[in-house]
């Protein structure tokens, strides 16, 4: 992360803002929603508190306009800058300006920028953040479309931040305005104080379900692969990274190193021969090499051969010596043929029956050294699929270095 | 040295104003300073593909025109 030089800040917990005008692309209680959020990733893990006001000078002003605005930095049409944010300080400090120009929307599509991931990217500024180079950091400069359900900001964002404000005192305070029909309330309507209606409602923020401990016995996963050569554990949003580059296991978000991939996974598994991920959620799923999620996806899972009643999978492994990719649905399996790029016949078969052991369903799997490990709750069993036999059971977090 | 063809030129003046807007390159106006100038938008270019992980060169390859051309925040990523 990096801050202004001379490192910026209000020198105040309580900051004031004020929407001056709306873009035509959006309804205004969508615009105001999204400030409203962008305002309360930033109140979620500091001491700040933001209060909206109606008239008069808030510290934040934020406006749309296009081209020449009354700053040295004109915009510059549609595409290039979208927007821009001063630091802390009086008069244009802590302003927030948006370029009319672009399509703005509330949807995490690729058409048009999400009105909420810029603000909260140019209200990190206004807070005193600067930009960063960590790709997957809301800092960094390049806008990347991503889902924005369940957003979190990067741990370099917080890291960030918290240098300059700290964290949260205990009871996190924050005042997320219900979006209002904004009026624009000329001085000599504008109340001396709020009226009760529009006092704001004390509402916790929507906290993110911490990071589970490494050597947690109940420790369960949502999905689990191999990527060149590395084994990564997924649960909601988390990654655990296991190396052997390294000896720590390193934890991750799945926005750090995918930002567009929604959290969640149903299921993953690498066709190494291909260097190719796929990551399951729901009826939809995505392929990556590397960091680089290939173009056409999502795609359906109906587009792999299963039947429309299938609408999720549990678990997905790919044997590297068949080259056959196993699906596990309930108590059922499916053997897609990689070379083919199609289901074989004569399945679903039932996974007690082809895999000893394995008498329940599978919450995720993958292949080491040979072996397959089917993980169930907290339990991973071993499996040597050429033997068929299971070898041993251990804790789901046993390569953690518990 | 070789003309520069239309569409060089173009990405040519498009990374200095990407250079002077985000990575505070000023051009000296005096054209006798044109080798220092073209020394200085390579130091620009270098420090460019650095903050973004790009191989570093200080040429204006394709990858670090394609950056350049990304929908982006308008504050500037180096400032004096």
């Amino acid at each position: 992360y990096s801050t202004f030089p001379r490192s910026p800040t209000w020198k105040k917990e309580d900051v004031t803002y004020r929407i001056l005008n709306y873009t035509p692309d959006m309804a205004q209680a969508d615009v105001e929603e999204a400030i409203a959020k962008a305002f309360q990733l930033w109140s979620s893990v500091t001491p700040l508190r933001f209060t909206r006001l109606y008239s008069g000078q808030a510290d934040i002003m934020i406006s749309f306009s296009s081209g020449f605005h009354g700053d040295f930095y004109s915009f510059d049409g549609p595409g290039g800058t979208l927007a821009h944010a001063y630091p802390p300080g009086s008069e244009i400090g802590g302003d927030a300006h948006f370029d009319e120009d672009e399509n703005w929307t509330k949807f995490s599509t690729y058409i048009g920028y999400n009105l909420f991931l810029v603000a909260a990217h140019e209200l990190g500024h206004s807070l005193g953040l600067g930009h960063s180079n960590v790709f997957g950091a809301l800092m960094y400069p390049i806008y990347t479309a991503r889902d924005t359900r369940d957003f979190q900001l990067h741990q370099d964002d917080i890291d960030g931040i918290q240098a300059l404000y700290g964290s949260p005192r205990e009871s996190p305070p924050t005042k997320a305005f219900p979006p209002q029909e904004p009026t624009e309330i000329t001085p000599a309507e504008a109340p001396t104080e709020m009226s009760p209606r529009e006092k704001p409602t004390e509402t916790t923020p929507s906290k993110p379900p911490s990071r589970p401990e490494d050597c947690d016995p109940r420790l369960t996963f949502d999905a689990i692969t191999t990527l060149r050569g590395e084994t990564l554990f997924f649960k909601g949003s988390y990654v655990w990274r296991k190396s052997p580059y390294f000896s720590e296991i390193e934890h991750d978000t799945i926005s750090s190193f995918w930002p567009s991939l929604i959290a969640g996974f149903d299921a993953a598994y690498e066709v190494d021969k291909k260097d190719r991920v796929l990551f399951f959620k729901d009826d939809q799923y995505w392929a990556v090499s590397g960091y680089n999620i290939e173009t056409g996806f999502p795609k359906s899972i109906q587009n792999l051969g299963f039947p429309t009643s299938v609408r999720k999978i549990d678990a997905a492994v790919h044997d590297q010596n068949t080259k056959r990719t196993y699906f596990f649905v309930g108590n059922k399996y499916w053997s897609f043929n990689e070379n083919t790029q199609s289901m074989e016949r004569g399945y679903p078969r039932k996974i007690s029956t082809d895999f000893q052991g394995i008498g329940h369903t599978v919450d995720a799997a993958f292949q080491k050294n040979g072996y397959f490990y089917f993980f169930h709750g907290s339990n991973q069993y071993e499996v040597d699929i050429k033997k068929q036999k299971l070898i041993r059971i251990m804790k789901s977090n046993s390569w953690f270095n518990c | 040295f070789p003309a520069l063809r239309e569409n060089e030129n173009e990405d040519m003046q498009f990374a200095k104003k990407y250079l002077k807007n985000f990575y505070d390159f000023k051009e000296e106006k005096n054209s006798l300073f044109k080798a220092k100038n073209l020394n200085h938008m390579a130091d620009k270019i270098r420090e460019m593909q650095s903050f973004f992980g790009l191989e570093v060169t200080g040429e204006l390859n394709h990858k670090t025109m394609d950056m350049m051309k990304q929908a982006r925040c308008g504050i500037p990523d180096i400032r004096s």
